[in-house]
């Protein structure tokens, strides 16, 4: 069983990528397989785990293409620790085009489906780093994925997005893709001693009660614990292409992204 | 004469709106008539000065229709302090549609250019609030502005998105607008303390000088001071509609960003 998770949220600049490598360093560090799919024509997942995009041999643009070039042999091991692994799909700026071309193929939607259902068995956690839109790419890893999951920041203008995002994931789950739940909220760059971000946290954790019982995909959706503090050293490892726990492995930012991994593969574990 | 800027980063979350609601505000306060122009169908700017998008009557949106509808006299008038204004032309969420629509007319990317000579004598500073994308809300917005200010963090990702930011103000600069020149970045959300942060800024401070006497649109480009530091204020004030100058007009951020918006008036005085 392999649990397929969509980080994504419209807003940039929000923690997605940092979300991302981090928590899949943090999974594999307990041993277990996870693979990261890097949507995102920026390519920052792939800069921070330490790859250059412009020397990749094989891409998610590849996977995209007309016809498309098969590749579950082609994936990047780029971390290992003991039976923990992190695999890449890496990205290329070249596919900023998918967002556009895809646009008339609607079966191109299914063809990351397809990589996907060939990869499934080799890997029990399956992450998709999102774009900063509600375009093509990140409607391919929404249809792709069984859950979504949304970093964020606990400020005022980060909760006016929230509303068209949840409206996009219902509309997808209506459409494409009848199993996506919203799993949840990961709460970063967190200033925890301000009474703002604890309004708009408890804003946040009302929403979420409200809707439980309801007849949308965020019903089952939570708060992750903890929240993931503003420490630099996050902004600072991926400037060597090493997650927090290479380059600063007790700081408080590595500290954080390890107990949210912790919760994130209990909750699995426990169904 | 009237300095007309467009603040652009395609990267999210970096400052942008914050940059151009608090800088038009500390311009008034020193007595100059500034308009805001929102760009971005998230309408921050709009929320960020006590606007509710959803009851405005009159919109960035309407400008660009077929035919545009005028409004020079619709301009909202959201703060006035002695001779000091801001002006505001709102953004409502429809205009999304307008980054696509937008694609077949050419003529569409004149009728905001209209707009602007004909408010431009009300007004001494116009500043265009983009969306982040590179998409045709943005391009209008370059096409109207002689110069391009760029809100950015000192961040290792956030040098990434840079070059391509430049290529597009070169390409605009060849294309539609022979004026436009990037006259600088202004640093948001700085952590001063940070060795990291101090070597990126360095990395933009050489980037900048090197480019001296070199014929391309940011050869006078400079980093602004001081940088504006993190300061939660800064977010908090948009959820009351408020600018910092009204919710906290003493704490760093609102010092920050009169001391931008001095060094911002006086360079275009001493011309
Ligand atoms: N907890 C944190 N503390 C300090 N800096 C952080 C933290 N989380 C992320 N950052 C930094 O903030 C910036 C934005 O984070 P990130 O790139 O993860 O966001 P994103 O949502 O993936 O952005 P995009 O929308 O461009 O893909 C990056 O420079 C990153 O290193
Ligand atoms: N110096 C600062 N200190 C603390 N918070 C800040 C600071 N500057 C901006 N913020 C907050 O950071 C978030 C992003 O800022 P802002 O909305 O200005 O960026 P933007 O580039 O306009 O984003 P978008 O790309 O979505 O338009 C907002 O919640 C804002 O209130
Ligand atoms: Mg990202
Ligand atoms: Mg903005």
């Amino acid at each position: 069983l392999t649990r397929t998770v969509a980080f994504m949220n419209q807003k940039g600049g929000v923690g997605k990528t940092t979300t991302v490598v981090n928590l899949a360093h943090a999974v594999c560090e307990q041993g277990r397989r996870v693979l990261v799919v890097d949507l995102d024509p920026q390519a920052h997942a792939t800069l921070h785990l330490g790859v250059d995009p412009e020397s990749v041999e094989w891409s998610v643009y590849d996977l995209l293409l007309d016809p498309p070039v098969a590749g579950s042999d082609r994936v990047l091991k780029v971390r290992e620790e003991g039976t923990g692994v992190v695999g890449l799909v890496p990205a290329v700026t070249d596919q900023a085009a998918a967002e556009h071309e895809l646009a008339d193929e609607a079966d191109r939607m299914g063809r990351l489906a397809r990589f996907i259902d060939g990869v499934k068995h080799e890997y029990e956690f399956i992450f998709f780093d999102c774009p900063p839109s509600l375009g093509l790419l990140t409607l391919n890893g929404l249809a792709c994925a069984k859950e979504v999951i949304v970093p964020m920041q606990a400020h005022f203008l980060a909760l006016q997005g929230v509303g068209k995002l949840l409206e996009t994931v219902q509309l997808v789950g209506q459409g494409v893709n009848d199993q996506l739940r919203v799993s949840g909220v990961v709460l970063c760059m967190h200033d925890e001693q301000t009474r703002h971000a604890r309004e708009v946290v408890d804003d946040l954790k009302t929403f979420f009660k409200e809707s439980r019982g309801l007849d949308v995909p965020w019903s089952g959706a939570r708060v992750y614990d903890p929240p993931v503090r503003r420490n630099i050293k996050l902004a600072e490892a991926p400037s060597f292409g090493e997650t927090i726990f290479e380059y600063a492995k007790w700081c408080p930012g590595a500290q954080d992204y390890r107990a949210v991994a912790k919760s994130f593969v209990d909750e699995w574990d426990a169904l």
